[in-house]
Parts: structure tokens; C-alpha cells; sequence
């Protein structure tokens, strides 16, 4: 399903460029559970966006479905970014003005759906969540875990292939963060990969592989027993 | 030092208001390692922020080395805020047009001192949580745990009587994480207060003492063995 091949990334700063992929390569099948993990700065993020479609690499191939996303129209990679792949993100980017149900909703808004369709599911993720008494409230009306949470949601909502989720129980005490991974380990049962960049061992324990990266590179990709 | 009575916080929503501290008290003394947890949404952040002087209560009396923070002058709480008090952000607060060096520098501003003096401080702090060599990135030229260490060293960095540090590795691998831990550790043997959030046991197993909130409430207050 996935497949990254010899990915490189940098970034200009200044007069010259700030490495943080040097050369990550690794196969992901449909039905996966995947922890990535790694020191700060190590490139667990920059991964992902690419992974979700959100960044090019500087170099390397990185194929879904035997297709390189690289040679892809626009419109099919924003097919691929909106319906096949869900993105949390690490520092869960709401939209400031918008409450959370109009967050959770956004990506059911190409969908052909009607509204009350979309809120009826839109309110389902944030029921799963367990966010869906802060509704009409705007992300600054909220705690960080509840943030956090809106964002799975939002993740969520469209039933992707794919859910990528950037340290998705950061905030989040132990007791939410293990309903949050029930919620992935259900998914991920019922046929969803699952890639998960976490610092915590005991959510990586819910994951049956491990891809751990130091400086750009990767460390160490073995089943976790 | 910190005397918080029958603390309430409310906010407004709507017609109604959304109870985020329901009653509560205690008492840290100076010195005291404290850890703070509880779930999403239990009030934690609430409380930090009345302690830090960055809100205030809608009822209940908050006192500062035996001073009723309410009653003091505008200059006064800000002279607290600024000089008595670090605080790290559960969301880092950065600002985003401002590289990481200049975020540091921040809480020096107005001490009187030297822009180079100025400088060799912030750097020093950056130094101490490993992210010098970021110091001329902005936020989102930064990794998520960047961002992090660069909120604590803005918080570290103008030596703070009292450290009030919300969730300060929910973003950094074990590793760094262990590193902020043992800056945290040496700050309070040398006798700064430390009040910190955290939902990860292996942190709180740093403080010598727990307070669980729960719904707004203190539900537990004990010391750590
Ligand atoms: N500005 C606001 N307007 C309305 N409700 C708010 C506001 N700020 C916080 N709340 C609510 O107050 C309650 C306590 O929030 P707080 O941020 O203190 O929780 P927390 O314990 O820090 O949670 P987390 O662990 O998720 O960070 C939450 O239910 C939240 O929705
Ligand atoms: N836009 C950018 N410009 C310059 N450098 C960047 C940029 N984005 C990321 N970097 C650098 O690339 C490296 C990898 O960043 P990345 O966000 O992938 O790390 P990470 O493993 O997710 O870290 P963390 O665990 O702290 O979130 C970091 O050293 C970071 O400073
Ligand atoms: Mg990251
Ligand atoms: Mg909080």
C-alpha cells in the first residue's frame, strides 16, 4: 500500500539547508499498525506530511498503491489527502474561528453530502471522542486534551484507509488516552492501517510494528512481540 | 507561599456558564515539587493559569506570600507574573514571527540589562534544553519538541522563584524528556517551587507530592513515596 523508498528531505534556512530525512526507506501494507518513534527533531513529522501528502521529499520515491504520488494530477492527490488519508496533527491545527463541529466536519464538505448528513456524522466522531459537549465551543473555548481530540475526530469523520496520527494522546491523561486507542485498535481490526508517531511506550504497545528513527534515518523497523 | 481558598472558575458559553474549578484549596509551600494531573478537561489547566496570574477567579482567594493577589496594583501583578513566576504553556504560546532566540529573550526585556548580557542568558537557557542550534528558526522552521524546549527555556530563563509548568514533555521522547526532568530536579534542590501538569507517571515520579484533580474538584493530596 505504502511505499517510501530512499526518502530525503531538508529545509533552506539561511545560506544553507537543515537536514531531516537522509535516506528512510520501508513498505507498509493495507492493514498495518504501525508506532514510529524517535528523539525530538529525529523526523518523525516531516515523515508523516509526507506520507499524508502534505510535503514533497527533496528526494526518494513515495508510492500508494504501486502509484508514485509525485507523478500524480493535483486533483488526484487531493483525492488522496481528503478521502484515503486521515492526519492528525502534532499540534492538532483547528481552524481558530470555526467551533468543533464545523472542524470535525470539514472534510465531509466535498462529499456531496447534505448538512444534516454531515453534522449527523461530524457529531458521531466527536461522540466517539468523547468531545461531543464542546461542539459549539471554539478550540480557545477549550482544555488542550479536548483540542486534541476534535482533531482525531476531524481525522476520523471521513472513514479514511489511512489514519496517520502525529502523537494523537500527547495531551491526553492515561485514561483518555487508552479510550483513544481503543478507538484506533477497533479501526485497525476492522481493516484501517494505522501509522502512529508516539512517545509512549504503552501506546506503541497497542501497535504491532515499530519504525524508530535517529537523525533522518531509520534505527530500527521490527514487529513489536 | 501559594495559598489557593475555595478557588471557582467559571466561563461564559451561551446563555450558561461551563465550571471549570468548583472549590478548591491548598497550600504550597516554598520549595515544594508538585505534580498536578488529572483527565482532559478536569481543570488543570484553569488552575495554572490563576496561579500564574494570567486569570483570574470567579470566586475564592488566591495569596501570594500571605498577600491577596486581587488587592494587589496592576504593577504588582505584573512584577509577579514577569519576575516571581516561569510558566510553560500547555500550547507553548510562542510568537510566531519572532525566532526561538528572541522568544527566550522576551521575559528579560525590561530588567535593565544589555542586549548582549541579554543574549548570553537566553542562550544559556536554550542551551541547557538542547535547542542553541535552533536558535535563529522560528516556530515553524521547529519540530513539535522544539517548540517545547524553547517554551521552557523562555520560562527558565529570568531564574524564576516559582516554576509553573503545564504538560512540559508531552511532546519529547523519553529521552529529552528525562533531560527536562533532570533541569526541573536540579532547579528545585536548589530551591525554586515547581507545580507541574503532567498525565505521565514517570514524571510526576519526580515531584515529592500529587494533586489530582477531578471535574473541577480536588480529589487528591498526598505525597509521593
Ligand atoms: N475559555 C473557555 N470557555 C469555555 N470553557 C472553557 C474555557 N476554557 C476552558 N474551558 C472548559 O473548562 C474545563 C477545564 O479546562 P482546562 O483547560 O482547565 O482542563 P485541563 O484539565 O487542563 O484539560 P487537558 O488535560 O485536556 O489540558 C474544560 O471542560 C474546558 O472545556
Ligand atoms: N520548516 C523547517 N525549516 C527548517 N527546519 C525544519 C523545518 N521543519 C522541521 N525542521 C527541522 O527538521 C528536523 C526534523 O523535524 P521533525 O518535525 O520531523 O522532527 P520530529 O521527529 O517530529 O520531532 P518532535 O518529536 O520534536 O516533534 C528538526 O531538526 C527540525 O528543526
Ligand atoms: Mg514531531
Ligand atoms: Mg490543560
Amino acid at each position: 500500500l505504502i511505499s517510501i523508498e530512499d526518502l530525503h528531505k531538508s529545509f533552506p534556512m539561511g545560506d544553507g539547508r537543515i537536514p531531516a530525512l537522509r535516506g528512510v526507506s520501508a513498505t507498509i501494507n493495507r492493514g498495518e499498525y504501525v508506532a514510529v518513534m524517535g528523539r525530538s527533531g529525529s523526523g518523525k513529522s516531516t515523515l508523516m506530511n509526507i506520507l499524508g501528502c502534505l510535503d514533497t521529499p527533496t528526494a526518494g520515491r513515495y508510492a500508494l498503491d504501486g502509484r508514485s504520488v509525485g507523478d500524480l494530477t493535483d486533483d488526484e492527490q487531493a483525492f488522496i489527502r481528503n478521502r484515503m488519508i486521515g492526519f492528525v496533527f502534532q499540534a492538532f491545527n483547528l481552524l481558530p474561528r470555526m467551533d468543533a463541529l464545523h472542524n470535525v466536519e470539514l472534510p465531509l464538505l466535498y462529499r456531496g453530502l447534505d448538512s444534516s448528513e454531515r453534522r449527523w456524522r461530524a457529531m458521531e466522531a466527536m461522540e466517539a471522542v468523547g468531545v461531543s459537549d464542546r461542539a459549539r465551543h471554539r478550540p480557545n473555548e477549550m482544555s488542550g486534551g479536548q483540542r486534541q481530540r476534535v482533531a482525531i475526530a476531524r481525522a476520523l469523520v471521513g472513514e479514511p484507509s489511512i489514519i496517520l496520527a502525529d502523537e494523537p494522546t500527547g495531551n491526553l491523561d492515561s485514561g483518555t488516552g487508552e479510550e483513544i486507542m481503543a478507538i484506533f485498535d477497533r479501526l485497525n481490526r476492522e481493516g484501517h492501517t494505522i501509522v502512529l508517531v508516539t512517545h509512549e511506550a504503552h501506546v506503541a504497545s497497542h501497535c504491532r510494528r515499530i519504525i524508530r528513527l535517529r537523525d533522518g534515518v531509520i534505527e530500527e523497523d521490527r514487529p513489536i512481540v
